[in-house]
């Protein structure tokens, strides 16, 4: 039988809100050791562009891998990859939750 | 000191 692979999707988030709009849980030497995706705010860059949902755990974010970093960690590459004005945009590399 | 506890952490952006 086919083994189920989780399939991995590039997600593409303008920042044309004020708030980028997510809520993360999760990181390195927890239960959950990539950050999962706990809330998407009405408003937020992240609800704007649609694609992203609750549930889905983040793999990378603008090509750095979220891999064995820890919460805070994780949580700041965020918040410095919405607040820089390099770009006008974060990519997100996020998994579906298996079904 | 007691293990820090990651489990609720939640980060809102």
């Amino acid at each position: 039988s086919p083994i189920p692979v989780p399939c991995a999707v590039l997600v593409r988030v303008m920042k044309n809100a004020s708030t980028l709009g997510i809520a993360i849980e999760g990181g390195a030497n927890t239960q959950q050791p990539l950050p999962r995706i706990v809330t998407i705010q009405k408003g937020g860059s992240a609800h704007t562009c649609g694609r992203l949902k609750v549930g889905q755990v983040i793999l990378e974010v603008n090509g750095v891998s979220l891999r064995g970093r820890e919460h805070k960690e994780a949580a700041r590459i965020i918040a410095e990859a919405f607040k820089t004005k390099e770009k006008d945009h974060i990519d997100f590399l996020v998994v579906e939750p298996s079904p | 000191s007691p293990p820090k506890d990651y489990e609720d952490e939640v980060t809102f952006f």
